[in-house]
């Protein structure tokens, strides 16, 4: 019934355009952290390597990687699947003995909040042996350790692989399991060790320089579990 | 749905893009640029709030019939969405882990009264 433009019922007061638009965005920001299960937007205080970032990206197939390095997402209609591929890039600690290297990944899940992880795989580089008279098979070996403890001692082995090496290739182990646990525990911080060596010699790549585009990653595919629906299930 | 012209008087969408560089936001969303998110504005004045192509459900058609005939008018008719569309985003969180996610609801697709 209001003479204005706005609609009365939806308590829009009728305003400037610009004040309008400025309204509008505050509205969407607030939208955005909401849907993506943010409280404020994240505080990016380290950046990781562009060319990582691109690496991974191109695995995700997550879209196309224009020639400018922005990313173009695939002109699919997206699902309204509640699920969510993450990306994290690992803190690189070398182990002593120079065997491998300790992989550093953070996660943090709100309280109540409770993750399924569909599928999870850890990234890695590995390069080409030097020595062409050298068998190209390598074997390499994931484990799960103690966060705090001293490289070497105190872990689970979550996986081992043969992995040829004649050419210089990503290789993908899969972690689903271990991340499940990890997250259901409740821990923070997942400490991966990982041995490719070939007489003494790493062939893995964990240059965790700027710029390197062979930084491990890991890459998981969650969903956050629904219990409100268990809870009508259990009254029921 | 009708879209909104400058001056906007019945209940339409109007286009509104948000670029997240402008809001600098870019530095930690990674994927699109922006968004068309729109929004809808507009009157739902009696004679139309039940219209074909108005009407945001046959509901609101058969309600605004009701105010029409003098039934019920305490009810007022929105300009609100009835269609959405979702959006994939790529972006960090604050363990600066890149996310893919696809968000429901995102963009407003068509306008209708309530």
């Amino acid at each position: 019934g209001s003479p204005s433009p706005g609609c009365a019922s939806c308590g829009l007061p009728s305003m400037e355009r610009d004040a309008e638009e400025r309204l509008m965005t505050e509205i969407a920001k607030q939208q955005i952290l909401e849907k993506l299960h943010l409280k404020e937007r994240p505080n990016i205080t380290h950046t990781v390597p562009r060319a990582a970032l691109l690496t991974a990206l191109r695995k995700l197939h997550s879209g196309r990687v224009r020639q400018d390095g922005t990313l173009e997402l695939q002109n699919e209609i997206p699902t309204r699947d509640p699920g969510y591929e993450i990306v994290s890039f690992a803190d690189i600690s070398k182990m002593d003995s120079g065997e491998g290297a300790s992989l550093n990944f953070q996660f943090q899940q709100e309280r109540g909040q409770s993750i399924q992880v569909l599928e999870s795989s850890l990234w890695i580089y590995a390069r080409s042996s030097e020595d062409p008279r050298r068998d190209s098979r390598l074997f390499a070996r994931v484990f799960l350790s103690a966060v705090g403890e001293v490289s070497g001692s105190n872990r689970t082995l979550v996986i081992e692989k043969m992995l040829e090496v004649q050419d210089s290739n990503w290789h993908t182990f899969p972690i689903t399991r271990t991340l499940q646990s990890f997250l259901d525990g409740g821990q923070r911080r997942l400490q991966l060790e990982v041995s490719c060596d070939e007489d003494g010699k790493n062939l893995c790549s964990f240059d965790d320089t700027a710029n390197s585009a062979h930084q491990p990653f890991l890459v998981a595919k969650v969903r956050l579990r629904d219990d409100r629906s268990k809870h009508v299930l259990r009254k029921r | 749905s009708l879209r909104c012209g400058n001056v906007v008087s019945v209940c339409c969408k109007r286009e509104f893009y948000i670029k997240f560089k402008d809001i600098q936001w870019d530095e930690w969303i990674i994927a699109p640029e922006g968004y068309h998110m729109n929004y809808c504005i507009g009157q739902c004045p009696q004679h139309l709030a039940g219209s074909p192509g108005i009407a945001s459900s046959f509901h609101a058609t058969v309600f605004s019939q009701l105010k029409i005939n003098g039934i019920n008018t305490a009810t007022t008719s929105c300009c609100v969405p009835t269609e959405r569309r979702p959006l994939s985003m790529v972006f960090f969180d604050s363990q600066h882990s890149i996310v893919k996610m696809d968000v429901p609801d995102m963009i407003v697709e068509s306008c209708g009264c309530t």
